[in-house]
């Protein structure tokens, strides 16, 4: 069993084996960009760039998790991340849409931001891409009033009343 | 506005997996789902009643603002089962995505199927302080069931990032608004709408007026928080807990007589009426007379045939408007006896020629939110003319009607749950 003392289990402790692995550097971060679709996976036999090493310590496996495929993607020399333009592209992405300082660079903040629980469905698939990019920014549901079909405006309380009324609603006021 | 609905009503019957134009995810195509906690995937930190407690919670949660209802199924076979839910750790059943952890990732939901949650992660019961919340993770991971996708907004439970919980976190205007454009808004007819008025002492001695809405639908109801725009939290209730004394079927009517000379609240259901202790919270056991409620309509309101469809208590000439079929009964509270009978097409005639409810009213509704009368018939409401719209048109008629609107374009959310889910 995990051991623990409380009664109530609060001090139940993990078996070090058991912690999930951080991101921590250049290529655990481009992992988490493909894992949750920020970068998209290529086909093993697309994937030479150029100064990419192919050999097979630089590979990463991924799985796409949505299709329960698995694809082998390339990633690039760590070295070069830095510079590859995905890789920033995909970045600022994750920092924009996280509420990060985007400023392409993977830096404490984005660190920290990766490393935080999250759910385990991607956040963009290949199908969705385009729908999800003019529809499900922060910004954009929050600027309109109203996103959907469904017209909804509050309604002003009508001030002509003869009577003292009040909603019993943590924020109302006596007329 | 017609047009939409039916757009609505069609997502409704929509083969299973068909994609919405909106969001590109597909959602079931039929309103009520099965769900079981598996027996082989039971959480190692809490109580299988802890977690089939708080996952029949979770459900519920997304019930209360969407037309879909969701039933615990224990009984049949697991692949008949809409959506099963199970605690794994690492590689855990047959699934394509391993878990990582305590850590990272706490849970994944697969479209239309099953919902999975790390038992590495330090779940908790709601309002533990510590830990993460079971409930805030399943409500999330339903959503994706359902077909919601990660939404990066400030107060979304879709966010793909855990966030700790607030003490008690609801589903914001806008997370309504993107399962309902899935599945639809809410609908249904209602028994009768009223405006409940209490009166309180301040701390200095002084009586305010306060006026809670309510929404009842047979033997459910629900506060509506007009402020707010939704329901209560937690609605719908049962009659039978709220309103002691009440049929549990639900009632026909309510009528607040309220004058100089009287404060009297009464309840028709069928051939009877009670008359409701505000103060003690129940239905008097008798009236002044010494007779027992529930007492006959007949008897209590001479000439008013029953059952009725609705009624209301019009302040302004002291009668109580008694609706049935096609036909509005004036009854005299002074004279107690009936005034006089015209049919509602007469006595709210309609502005725009045919938009009209003509007979059979749900509820006949005075809101003090509005200050205005409205009659409700199903899906539609129509305004009735008040003083202030006369005052600006003199032309308008008296008590005429003004052009149906959706009831759910003015309230909203006021959503069905399934039996097994009332408390």
């Amino acid at each position: 069993e995990k051991l623990f003392h409380s009664r109530d289990h609060s001090d139940v402790e993990m078996f070090s084996s058991h912690l999930a692995e951080l991101v921590t550097d250049m290529d655990s971060a481009q992992h988490f960009l493909f894992k949750y679709g920020f970068m998209k996976p290529v086909n093993r036999e697309h994937t030479q760039s150029p100064g990419v090493d192919t050999s097979t310590d630089s590979d990463i496996f991924l799985e796409d998790t949505v299709q329960d495929q698995t694809f082998f993607t390339h990633s690039e020399d760590t070295e070069h991340l830095p510079e590859s333009p995905d890789f920033i592209g995909a970045l600022l992405e994750f920092q924009q849409v996280s509420g990060l300082p985007v400023t392409g660079v993977f830096d404490d903040a984005t660190k920290v931001a990766m490393n935080k629980p999250r759910c385990g469905v991607p956040d963009k698939e290949e199908d969705q891409i385009e729908t999800i990019e003019t529809s499900t920014t922060a910004e954009d549901l929050n600027e309109s009033s109203e996103p959907f079909n469904i017209t909804a405006t509050p309604q002003s309380n009508n001030t002509d009343i003869d009577v003292a009324q009040n909603d019993t609603s943590d924020k109302a006021e006596t007329e | 506005k017609q047009h939409h609905l039916q757009t609505l009503l069609r997502k409704s019957s929509r083969i299973k997996r068909s994609t919405n134009a909106l969001w590109g995810h597909a959602a079931f195509s039929k309103n009520i789902l099965t769900w079981r906690l598996i027996g082989e995937g039971y959480s190692s930190q809490l109580s299988v009643e802890e977690q089939r407690h708080i996952f029949r919670l979770a459900f519920r949660m997304w019930s209360e603002i969407s037309p879909l209802q969701f039933i615990e199924d224990l009984h049949s076979p697991p692949d008949e089962i809409d959506i099963r839910l199970g605690f794994g750790t690492g590689r855990h059943f047959g699934c394509a995505q391993s878990f990582d952890g305590a850590g990272r990732e706490f849970a994944h939901a697969w479209f239309l199927g099953d919902i999975h949650f790390d038992d590495d992660e330090h779940f908790t019961a709601p309002n533990a302080g510590n830990g993460i919340s079971l409930l805030k993770v399943a409500v999330h991971e339903i959503g994706h069931v359902l077909g919601l996708p990660h939404i990066y907004r400030s107060g979304s439970i879709m966010q793909p990032s855990y966030r700790p919980q607030d003490d008690g976190f609801e589903l914001d205007w806008l997370d309504r608004k993107a399962i309902q454009n899935l599945y639809g808004g809410c609908g249904g007819r209602f028994s009768t709408v009223f405006d409940w008025i209490r009166k309180e002492r301040t701390a200095y001695g002084e009586v305010v007026v306060r006026f809670n809405t309510y929404f009842m639908r047979n033997g459910l109801y629900w506060l509506y928080e007009n402020r707010s725009n939704r329901t209560r939290y937690g609605d719908p209730v049962s009659v039978q807990v709220g309103w002691h004394g009440l049929p549990s079927s639900g009632v026909d009517a309510y009528v607040h007589v309220w004058s100089r000379e009287t404060d009297a609240a009464y309840f028709f259901k069928g051939a009877q009426y009670w008359r409701y202790d505000s103060q003690n919270d129940q239905v008097f056991s008798e009236d002044a007379d010494g007779q027992r409620y529930p007492r006959l309509i007949s008897e209590g309101f001479p000439g008013v045939p029953s059952p009725v469809d609705t009624a209301y208590y019009d302040r302004r000439d002291a009668h109580i408007y008694f609706f049935r079929g096609s036909l509005v009964y004036r009854f005299s509270i002074q004279a107690n006896k009936l005034a006089a009978t015209q049919k509602m097409t007469e006595l709210f005639p309609a502005l725009t020629p045919g938009d009209h409810p003509t007979s059979n009213l749900d509820a006949a509704y005075f809101s003090y939110s509005h200050n205005t009368l409205f009659l409700i018939k199903g899906a539609s409401y129509w305004r009735v003319v008040g003083k202030r719209a006369r005052k600006m048109k003199r032309s308008l008629p008296y008590n005429s009607l003004l052009p149906a609107r959706e009831v759910q374009q003015q309230w909203f959310d006021i959503c069905d749950v399934h039996t097994s889910a009332l408390r």
